[in-house]
């Protein structure tokens, strides 16, 4: 599963999350990745989010929505809040993957739980990353 | 003009070192810079988020190594069926689509359904109807074809279960 999220310069945030789903899927399964609120989020007031990983468990979470409710609920930072989701609440289920988030200041973060990520950022202050592993 | 950012992922897992010699890493690492190189460009011209993610995901849907797009996982059926969304976070206004196949860049279509119809989720037939409907770009199934994923799908296929595409183990059967 690919994504990406952003925040351009007048501090406008979008996701998007694009998937060819899992080896073997029968009967049409989908995953979170077309599911507004589980895979991919964005809101001009707390975040843009985009997931992968076993996308049944996200859609159970609702995962990409919950990082935005703990933002503007529970007053957290972007970090705070997909540590939460990914380290705490996904494992807790299983849920085995990772997301990236952006918030209207222009800061990303790349959280997973699982062995590996591919993931990449860029900040126009400079910052430059690209990895897979943690 | 205020700061800007783009993060990009290609899917996570249990990826395995062993697996990844030193040539696969480096094509999975110009994937990553391609992609990123591409939703950045968009937003150093003062371009939107909406279009930076766009051509980020483009980017990533086209290149062969990354479950999506080209290079996407097979069904049980022997086939591709793709799913893709994306979000405007200014206005709230979404678009996604499920279980579509032949569409080059199903990110497009997401994109299209949130700018020109108005639903947030179309799916399966309809959504390709939409899609020709809207003249975007369509490809024979041999576009979408390969090796790698045919691969893995042979490990698994007569299981009832289905894989994440990172953690089929290509001499240790899933499941």
């Amino acid at each position: 599963t690919v994504g990406a999220v952003a925040c351009d310069a007048n501090g406008n945030l979008a996701a998007a999350t694009s998937t060819g789903g899992m080896t073997n899927k029968n009967f049409n399964r989908i995953g979170d990745t077309p599911v507004i609120g589980s895979g991919t989020y964005a809101n001009n007031q707390t975040c843009a989010i985009s997931c992968t990983g076993h996308g049944e468990l996200f859609l159970r979470a609702v995962a990409a929505y919950d990082v935005s409710c703990l933002m503007e609920y529970k007053g957290m930072n972007l970090q705070q809040a997909m540590e939460i989701v990914t380290l705490d609440k996904l494992v807790k289920i299983n849920g085995e993957g990772g997301m990236i988030g952006v918030d209207g200041n222009a800061n990303t973060a790349m959280i997973f739980n699982s062995e590996g990520m591919y993931r990449a950022m860029q900040h126009s202050r400079g910052e430059k990353q690209i990895a897979i592993y943690k | 003009m205020g700061d800007f950012s783009i993060a990009i992922h290609g899917g996570a897992g249990t990826i395995l070192k062993k697996d990844l010699t030193p040539e696969l890493e480096a094509a999975y690492t110009k994937g990553l810079a391609d992609a990123v190189a591409s939703g950045y460009e968009v937003l150093s011209k003062g371009g939107n988020a909406i279009d930076a993610v766009t051509a980020a995901v483009i980017s990533l849907e086209d290149c062969i190594l990354f479950n999506a797009g080209k290079g996407s996982v097979f069904t049980k059926t022997g086939g591709h069926e793709m799913d893709a969304a994306i979000m405007n976070g200014i206005s709230l206004e979404a678009g996604a689509v499920a279980g579509v196949s032949s569409v080059k860049n199903p990110v497009l279509l997401a994109k299209t359904i949130m700018e020109k119809s108005e639903h947030v989720m179309l799916s399966g037939d309809g959504a390709l109807q939409f899609a020709k409907q809207q003249q975007l770009q369509l490809e024979a199934e041999d576009y979408f074809f390969s090796q790698f994923r045919y691969d893995q799908w042979q490990l698994v296929k007569n299981e009832n279960s289905a894989a994440l595409d990172h953690n089929i183990q290509l001499e240790k059967k899933f499941g």
